[in-house]
């Protein structure tokens, strides 16, 4: 799953997913990917999350709406997904999944479970160049 | 960090840098600049997690899901389980611009994706072909069904809910939920 956090200059937060899902999954089956709140969740007043994994599992806790209100309560953003990830593995200690968080003003967290560690890509404006640089977090 | 901002799931570079040049060079709305990251590895079948020709059902189909948030106005474009249309996340922009709707699903998500335009085409590759090929020769193991007949650890279906007498007698298959890492969940396959 590719999922997004993009912020332009003005701070006019947006956020999206694209994905094909789980292997083998029974036919009719939908991912947490296309439901707000679930695989992305964003809100211009404060920053944005998005999600990726076991979405059968994540969907139930709707961890990017809820790591979004963690930031709008004063979290930082590895605070804000570590946070919703722990919720998550308290009923399914064994899930696969991470939340890159992102706050209005362009600083961005990340946490996991289930991996060893769990990589994500950023593009800003500390580099005038606009390299890509990879982030990776050790999951919790 | 700094804005403009583009932050994106995994090693997904190619996605991360197109969508940072089109909101800046471009000069692309951000969401515009969002449909063409998210494309990029829509295309390059990113892990074989985005795109067609990945993550095969029980039938050995694609199906895709897409989302767009606007964070200012709080308005929503979705697909789910979006068949035989490539550009999922194209697709969930038409929605929620051309629409009051936030979800199109399945088959008729299909036909509205085909009324703005968009092309009918199998998502099926050679390569999703010979993993669910794989899959049903390994008698559908791992698969996400519980308490039906026959035992779908064991074989695949068609599958039957296990009988009355089996739920009166709490013999439900119920603890093992918590325990997903028989799905093998990870770079390759996931949300």
């Amino acid at each position: 799953t590719i999922s997004m956090i993009i912020i332009d200059h003005a701070g006019h937060v947006v956020a999206g997913t694209s994905t094909n899902g789980a292997r083998h999954k029974i036919p009719g089956r939908v991912g947490d990917s296309p439901i707000p709140g679930a695989g992305a969740y964003a809100d211009s007043e404060v920053g944005a999350a998005v999600a990726t994994g076991d979405g059968d599992v994540m969907m139930r806790f709707l961890p990017a709406l809820l790591a979004v209100e963690g930031l709008r309560n004063g979290l930082d953003p590895n605070e804000a997904a570590a946070q919703q990830i722990k919720r998550i593995v308290k009923y399914y200690p064994t899930f696969t999944g991470g939340i890159v968080v992102a706050t209005k003003e362009g600083r961005h967290g990340a946490s996991c479970n289930g991996m060893a560690e769990f990589p994500y890509s950023v593009a800003d404006g500390t580099d005038s160049e606009g390299e890509v640089k990879v982030y990776t977090v050790k999951c919790v | 960090g700094g804005l403009p901002l583009v932050v994106t799931t995994w090693r997904f570079l190619n996605a991360t840098l197109r969508a940072y040049q089109s909101l800046t060079v471009g000069e692309f709305d951000p969401i515009d600049a969002l449909v063409e990251g998210c494309s990029v590895c829509e295309r390059e079948q990113c892990d074989g997690t985005v795109g067609y020709g990945g993550s095969p059902d029980e039938t050995g189909e694609t199906t895709l899901d897409a989302m767009l948030m606007d964070g200012t106005t709080m308005d929503v474009g979705a697909v789910a389980a979006l068949r035989e249309v490539k550009h999922a996340a194209a697709v969930a922009k038409y929605v929620l611009r051309n629409t009051r709707h936030t979800m199109l699903a399945g088959s008729q998500a299909t036909d509205f994706a085909l009324q703005m335009g968009f092309r009918r085409e199998t998502l099926q590759t050679d390569a999703s072909r010979t993993m669910w090929e794989q899959w049903k020769a390994n008698h559908c193991q791992p698969n996400f069904w519980r308490n039906v007949i026959p035992s779908p650890s064991m074989s695949c279906g068609p599958y039957e809910p296990v009988s009355a007498n089996a739920v009166r007698n709490n013999r439900l298959e119920e603890s093992s939920e918590a325990d997903r890492t028989d799905f093998r969940f990870g770079r390759y396959n996931h949300d």
